[in-house]
């Protein structure tokens, strides 16, 4: 690798410290700088805009993109899990807007029993999107709500049900063990359930993000996907790469706002220029 | 007491016999990988390594310690004199009441925090009111009167108004009024770079004279934070910062940030969903969780 021009050390250097100041992380980073001395080496590519191409090429290949798991068993059951504060409630609204813009009757269960005033967020979220909303009293049994949501969605034959969960810290291993027994509600109740589970990251945070996606993941058995929000801040979500070198989940959306059109379906290249600019 | 990276260029300066330029190079790449794996801003960073390095480079030849452990003690030492003072309190004011008013981006804790402080006030002998300023999030004025309620503390809402300034100005009346020594302001959550969003903030400051202004922020953001501190404290000039959900474990890094970029102190500590959860801010704790 001493064939290098002094040129493209200077470049490499810059590209990293664009990728850590993107919360891309020190191993990850190291990791795709090394990637990409490789496909240059490989390809003899030497002049900086075809390196940051090969650049643009790696970083999208890490994020993949991966369908969302195909199923035609009604009604879908996509269940949203995630720390404090990550935009859960309002990703959730979102989601039954799309679709119910697309024509799909949409219930949201109200499984965050815990936080003041939490239902009454997520119900005016249902109002917006216009659809159904089950709820139990402040105080209940997160499961209960579950269980009486998808018993609601086969009788009035929905298309798609949307669990909205508490917000809580991976570390609090009762709390994790809350989300387990809701993820099994559903599972006894229609085999196949949850079709979806989406962890919303904030997208300002930083490296626990990848602790997050682990500790999330290993306690429901994998994570369909990550809905990254608050993009039209100035974080650039970086995390994201570290989380697919590990644990190869995809990003399924990116959050771009409070209003319920701003759910963007996640575009690698597009998430990938936005990175550098 | 020394774990991960710390006790690491204590290993590898064993059998040097004293610090060179050499190898407090080698020691500072090792400190900037930990900063970087804590969440410090990559330029805070830096910064934080160039003034370690000329301490190090001037410190000599200490007798009673090895190479190894005169450079964890220079790192340490600066990380401590960096985070600031201990249990920094909120400025009471001469004449009451004390304003004191929450900003952040949106999901930091400010509802919460509110409801925190107002705990803390009342365990302090005040008598605290809060302003739900939020008209904006679906809720959240509902939000901030269950908390008052759970703590029997007045939440001034007006129904319909949907101006924030009005609602500030309001409790700040009412509390001359209801004999009330504590205005707490409880604002939407925002990004620093919506102008108009953080012009509402400005108005806000500007009619009602907080005494105490405290930026709330999350305890896992990454390398935002400086962008956000920064925008901040030039739009209002904050007294302090809440660092939020440091009962989960993040490495903080986001506070040797703020510190930096504002030179503002950190307050508070949120450690929990319940109003109980707040402490006062420790620095070396905060420093030796950073340094990991
Ligand atoms: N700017 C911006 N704000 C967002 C986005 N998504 C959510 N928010 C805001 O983030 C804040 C928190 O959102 P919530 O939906 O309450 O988050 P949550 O995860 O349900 O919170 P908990 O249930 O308390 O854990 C709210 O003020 C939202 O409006 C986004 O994509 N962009
Ligand atoms: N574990 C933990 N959770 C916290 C802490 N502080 C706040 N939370 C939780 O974080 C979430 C967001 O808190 P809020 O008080 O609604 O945040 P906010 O800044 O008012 O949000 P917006 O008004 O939408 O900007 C809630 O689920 C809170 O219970 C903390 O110190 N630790
Ligand atoms: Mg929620
Ligand atoms: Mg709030």
């Amino acid at each position: 690798v001493g064939r290098y021009d002094r040129i493209d050390e200077d470049l490499l250097e810059e590209i990293e410290s664009i990728l850590l100041q993107t919360d891309v992380g020190v191993e990850t980073t190291l990791r795709i700088i090394d990637g990409l001395r490789d496909r240059a080496v490989d390809r003899r590519t030497r002049n900086p805009d075809d390196l940051m191409d090969l650049l643009r090429e790696e970083m999208a290949d890490i994020l993949g993109d991966a369908p969302a798991p195909a199923s035609d068993q009604r009604p879908r059951v996509i269940m949203i899990v995630g720390v404090n504060g990550s935009g859960k409630t309002t990703t959730a609204g979102k989601m039954a807007a799309r679709y119910a813009g697309e024509g799909k009757k949409v219930l949201i269960a109200a499984a965050d029993t815990f936080r003041a005033a939490a239902i009454d967020q997520l119900e005016v979220w249902a109002r917006r999107a216009e659809a159904d909303f089950i709820r139990h009293q402040h105080g209940s049994d997160p499961s209960a709500v579950v269980y009486d949501a998808m018993q609601a969605a086969t009788a009035r034959d929905a298309d798609v049900v949307i669990i909205d969960t508490a917000g809580r810290l991976h570390t609090r291993d009762n709390l994790m063990e809350e989300l387990k027994k809701i993820k099994r509600t559903t599972g006894k109740q229609m085999d196949g359930a949850p079709h979806e589970v989406l962890l919303v990251l904030d997208g300002t945070t930083g490296q626990n993000a990848l602790s997050q996606a682990r500790v999330f993941s290993e306690a429901l058995g994998g994570l369909t996907g990550i809905a990254l929000t608050k993009l039209d801040g100035t974080a650039r979500g970086g995390i994201v790469f570290a989380i697919g070198v590990h644990l190869g989940i995809p990003v399924r959306f990116i959050g771009v706002g409070e209003g319920i059109e701003d759910l963007q379906e996640f575009d690698a290249p597009a998430f990938v220029d936005a990175l550098f600019n | 007491e020394l774990t991960g990276r710390m006790e690491g260029i204590v290993r590898n300066l064993r059998g040097q016999g004293k610090l060179t330029e050499k190898n407090i190079d080698e020691s500072l790449r090792q400190v900037r990988r930990a900063l970087l794996e804590a969440d410090v801003n990559f330029k805070v960073a830096r910064t934080f390594i160039d003034t370690v390095k000329v301490k190090a480079l001037g410190q000599g030849v200490l007798r009673n310690l090895s190479p190894g452990q005169q450079m964890v003690g220079i790192v340490h030492q600066e990380l401590i004199s960096l985070m600031g003072e201990e249990a920094v309190e909120v400025a009471i004011a001469e004449s009451p009441p004390t304003i004191v008013m929450l900003a952040g981006l949106q999901g930091s804790g400010k509802t919460t925090a509110t409801g925190k402080l107002a705990h803390h006030f009342l365990g302090a002998g005040h008598r605290p009111i809060l302003a739900a300023a939020d008209v904006y999030r679906p809720a959240a004025v509902k939000q901030l009167q269950v908390l008052g309620e759970q703590l029997e503390v007045p939440v001034v809402a007006l129904g319909d108004s949907r101006s924030p300034l009005a609602i500030c100005k309001v409790a700040v009346d009412r509390a001359g009024r209801e004999d009330r020594d504590v205005v707490i302001l409880d604002t939407a959550g925002r990004l620093h770079v919506d102008e108009e969003m953080m012009e509402e903030l400005r108005g806000i400051r500007g009619a009602v004279h907080p005494h105490e202004i405290l930026l709330v922020v999350d305890g896992m953001t990454g390398q935002d934070a400086v962008n956000v501190a920064e925008a901040f404290d030039q739009d209002l000039d904050i007294d302090g910062c809440i660092l939020t959900k440091m009962d989960g474990d993040a490495r903080g890094g986001a506070a040797l940030s703020i510190r930096q970029i504002t030179r503002k102190p950190i307050k508070f500590v949120g450690v929990g969903e319940k109003l109980d959860a707040l402490e006062v801010f420790h620095p070396e704790r905060m420093a030796s969780r950073i340094l990991g």
